[in-house]
């Protein structure tokens, strides 16, 4: 049986072995296992063809699948590391790791930076962080005027941008994020550790022993 | 804390976008 389901899953494009993927990541074999339960609930939802398209991407996040979001839209482009347009299974791994509660914090504050790195310069622009700021503000009930926004945009990279050239370079931020840790709270996701309780997998269980 | 003395990264880490624990809800 265990060779049965071996055999089918390794015909599913961009499928990787758990055992390959847990090597890599934070996540044990039952985990990568139970995740691959997750992934093909969330990639089957629109087009069932085991990749994860950005609408079925919004619609796991928003309950709607054409609900447009700056963040979301970076949020995937950054898990597309291939970037051809779907989030393969080893990169939903690979890319989730990233929020695992044991996670490195150093990755966590990379991941941070490349997602609001809007243009990928290298560096976090004033503009990008204008733009961010109004993308928040679109999606929430604050209204907070241009000027205010303007402030608030000033003040953080006066803060921020010790170099003072205008723009956050990868060691300003690091530096940033050391004094307001909560800025990459939401890179931890304490779900990921009850990932298996969440998704039991069966199947995979009679292939894979930890 | 009044609205110039935010810091904008806390203000769009709340986004909903960036809020993936939804994607475990079933």
């Amino acid at each position: 049986m265990g060779c049965f389901h071996s055999k089918h899953l390794r015909q599913i494009p961009g499928y990787e072995d758990p055992t390959i993927l847990a090597s890599e990541t934070p996540f044990t074999v039952s985990e990568v296992e139970a995740l691959y339960e997750l992934f093909k609930k969330i990639s089957s939802s629109i087009i069932d063809d085991g990749l994860i398209h950005k609408e079925e991407f919004q619609l796991a996040l928003f309950r709607n699948r054409n609900r447009r979001n700056l963040f979301a839209d970076r949020i995937f482009d950054l898990f597309d590391y291939k970037r051809n347009g779907v989030i393969e299974f080893g990169e939903f791994v690979r890319s989730l790791g990233v929020f695992h509660p044991n996670a490195p914090t150093a990755d966590k504050v990379t991941f941070a930076f490349r997602l609001y790195d809007l243009r990928h310069t290298g560096y976090i622009e004033r503009e990008e962080l204008y733009e961010m700021v109004l993308a928040l503000l679109n999606e929430s009930d604050l209204a907070l005027s241009d000027d205010v926004v303007e402030m608030i945009v000033d003040k953080t990279f006066s803060d921020a941008d010790t170099k003072g050239d205008g723009r956050i370079d990868l060691d300003e931020w690091k530096e940033f994020v050391s004094k307001n840790p909560s800025l990459i709270k939401n890179m931890t996701l304490p779900y990921l550790k009850d990932i298996t309780l969440a998704f039991p997998s069966f199947v995979l269980n009679t292939e894979v022993e930890d | 804390a009044t609205p110039v003395t935010m810091n904008a990264f806390e203000l769009i880490s709340k986004s909903q976008g960036l809020n993936l624990s939804s994607l475990f809800e079933k």
